[in-house]
């Protein structure tokens, strides 16, 4: 359902050029619970963005359900962002202004064609399989970071997209709630087929994982750190 | 050489009073190494931003250093904070347009008595330590999520204070490189007697404390959750 064929990912920065993705290639199957892994500034994030249309590779491909995403227009990226995509950021990049409800309600909104009655209820279920629908009310900065990570988590779900890419989706969460937020993913892709691809540096997950993809500095290798 | 008394958090939303501390005491002696564990949205944060005097008691007093900050006016505050605690954010808290280097620089300028030298001297000696030394003319959006942690945790270190508070400097950071961090924090407790206060999940950190105090809903509580 994925597939990166040969994508690198360079930035210039003042007179050098950064070398974030140097050349990396692997794919997705449907249903597969896959994990990225590696050292602090590896290249998950970046890698991450590009699955997700949130950034375009500098060299190589990236095709998402068929559609090769260097060839479409911006609309049609923002399409497939909003219908088939799930993103949970390392970073959360929850609205301020809105509550904990209105940011997990969001993305429904912007699909336009979800009735109320139906938005009420997937959100409503989304905050208590995520276990905050005694704080839905609350704004982020009235909320812990764990709880904020949280609210990220359902409002990527709650589309219940073909494809969630969760970077770092337990951080912030002791070991009990990770373990049940680790236990609500591993349910919709049991249950419903979701893909999974995780960008993670906890062991629960990755054990978890059908797959691992081991990143060191921009590029992969196996476990024990020799590159492919 | 920090005494939290009975001390009390509470937010209004709303029509409501959400009670995130709810009367916690105890205290840390000088040169400890110790962890406030427990699950997500439980107070840790709270009580951390309190003892950083980045927030006030709704009740109770907390005393650093023999002063009783409820006592002090802002610009003695200031000083406290800007001389005797170095506070890592759960959320960083970099500056968007300052470079990794100047980020971390900046405590030292704001204590305005730190010569040009000494000031490059620890602001590349702790840069070093992180393991960001190549990585110190990057912006924090130019830098990966484990990345800004370090930035964060070097910023904190510099002006080498009194007492450390670390609000989940791991979280981002895989074993390795979370490992490095750790004995950083622990090399500076031995040789230089610093006092450290975590808040954490990481079960690392939670084994190499001396003092581990469990919160429970804003209560302390023993490790398997009874209600001091
Ligand atoms: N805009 C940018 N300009 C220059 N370099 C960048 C930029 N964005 C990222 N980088 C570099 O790209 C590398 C990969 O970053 P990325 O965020 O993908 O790492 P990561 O594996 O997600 O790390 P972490 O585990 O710390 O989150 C890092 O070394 C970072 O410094
Ligand atoms: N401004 C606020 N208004 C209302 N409630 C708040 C506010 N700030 C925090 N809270 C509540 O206080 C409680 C404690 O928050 P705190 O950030 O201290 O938790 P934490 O232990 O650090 O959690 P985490 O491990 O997720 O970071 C949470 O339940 C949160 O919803
Ligand atoms: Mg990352
Ligand atoms: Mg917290």
């Amino acid at each position: 359902i994925v597939v990166v064929k040969d994508v690198e990912k360079s930035y210039p920065l003042g007179e050098i050029m950064v070398h974030a993705v140097r050349g990396v290639s692997f794919s997705i199957q449907k249903g597969e619970f896959s994990a990225l892994a590696g050292p602090s500034g590896s290249g998950k994030t970046t890698i991450l963005n590009m699955i997700g249309c949130v950034d375009t590779p500098s060299k190589g491909e990236i095709i998402i359900a068929g559609q090769n995403t260097s060839g479409l227009k911006d609309k049609e990226l923002t399409k497939l962002r909003l219908f088939k995509v799930g993103f949970i950021f390392q970073t959360f990049n929850l609205v301020p202004v809105l509550t904990a409800y209105q940011n997990v309600e969001f993305p429904l909104l912007l699909q336009k064609n979800v009735p109320k009655a139906e938005r009420e209820r997937r959100v409503n279920m989304y905050l208590e399989k995520v276990g905050l629908k005694d704080k839905m009310m609350h704004r982020p900065n009235e909320l812990s970071g764990g709880q904020r990570q949280r609210v990220a988590i359902a409002r990527a779900l709650v589309t219940e997209p073909a494809i969630v890419l969760a970077d770092e989706p337990t951080a912030n969460l002791d070991s009990q709630t990770g373990q049940e937020i680790l236990d609500l993913m591993s349910s919709l892709n049991e249950n419903d087929g979701t893909t999974f691809i995780f960008s993670t540096h906890d062991h629960n997950v990755i054990s978890r994982a059908h797959k691992v993809l081991w990143l060191v500095d921009g590029r992969l290798a196996d476990p024990k750190g020799r590159i492919a």
